[in-house]
């Protein structure tokens, strides 16, 4: 028996808006440490991490460890239908076909329940050492965002550079080249408007703007986020969810051959 | 150009 109560209801639906373009169908896991997923998009180049804590939510119970197969979009289009504020229960039987997505409004006035089919879903797990990145660089969601964005109208590859001056980020296309700089910057009010970097070694690395761009619908679910870089590793761009774990992109770089 | 690498070529498989 299956049964997470998530009043930040939000939380999980910016989850699924966040994956489900990049990974089709995956598995959820759910032991009593928590609620994760992992999982590569179809073509092996980026890997997904999910963890909510078990401590997050308000009520948790998993009898024994359990892995769900879902469609990722039907898990979306359901969670959807969940209100912004509503409080959100997923529950299963052991060794059952379905899950359910229960929804409640705050005051009690709407309860709302789901049911949804799982699959088998065949899926490799990777084991992700634990690395001691080169640079790690810590800005504004929204600018890491609009960089991406700004960056894939010019080109299809950002090149990723952090050397003591500063990050920064280059493409080039058909029409041109594009470079953006980010220094450094703890002198704001707030801590979220903060770019800081953290360098051991000066490193260059070059990726796949399509990828970065889908990583950032995950803009909503944090005010900041961290990119790891390290000269032969997959990047990894982190949004920490609230009090209750992360969502990790992991991307594998171009290297020139 | 540079090529796009696979994220098994990085992490194992378990």
């Amino acid at each position: 028996m299956l049964e997470l109560r998530l009043v930040q209801g939000s939380l999980l639906k910016k989850v699924m808006e966040s994956i489900k373009d990049l990974v089709n169908d995956a598995n959820f896991d759910c032991s009593a440490t928590g609620f994760s997923l992992q999982a590569m998009d179809s073509s092996h180049v980026a890997l997904v991490s999910l963890l909510l804590r078990s401590e997050g939510f308000e009520h948790y119970r998993c009898d024994r460890n359990l892995s769900m197969g879902m469609n990722l979009g039907n898990m979306a289009k359901m969670l959807k239908c969940a209100g912004n504020d509503d409080i959100v229960t997923v529950k299963a039987d052991d060794g059952g076909d379905c899950v359910t997505f229960m929804f409640e409004s705050p005051n009690q006035d709407k309860i709302a329940d789901f049911e949804m089919k799982l699959m088998d879903i065949d899926s490799e797990h990777l084991g992700i050492p634990e690395a001691e990145y080169e640079a790690i660089v810590r800005m504004p969601s929204a600018e890491f965002a609009r960089i991406c964005k700004d960056l894939s109208t010019i080109g299809d590859t950002v090149v990723i550079s952090v050397t003591k001056e500063g990050v920064k980020f280059s493409t080039r296309g058909d029409i041109g080249t594009a470079n953006i700089v980010l220094r450094q910057n703890t002198s704001v009010d707030k801590p979220e408007e903060a770019t800081i970097i953290e360098m051991e070694t000066p490193v260059s690395l070059t990726f796949a703007l399509r990828y970065m761009n889908s990583f950032t619908k995950a803009t909503p679910l944090a005010s900041q986020v961290t990119v790891s870089l390290s000269s032969e590793l997959p990047v990894v761009v982190e949004y920490k969810i609230a009090e209750m774990g992360y969502l990790r992109f992991y991307l594998a770089p171009k290297i020139e051959e | 150009g540079p090529k796009q690498c696979t994220i098994t070529k990085f992490f194992n498989k378990l």
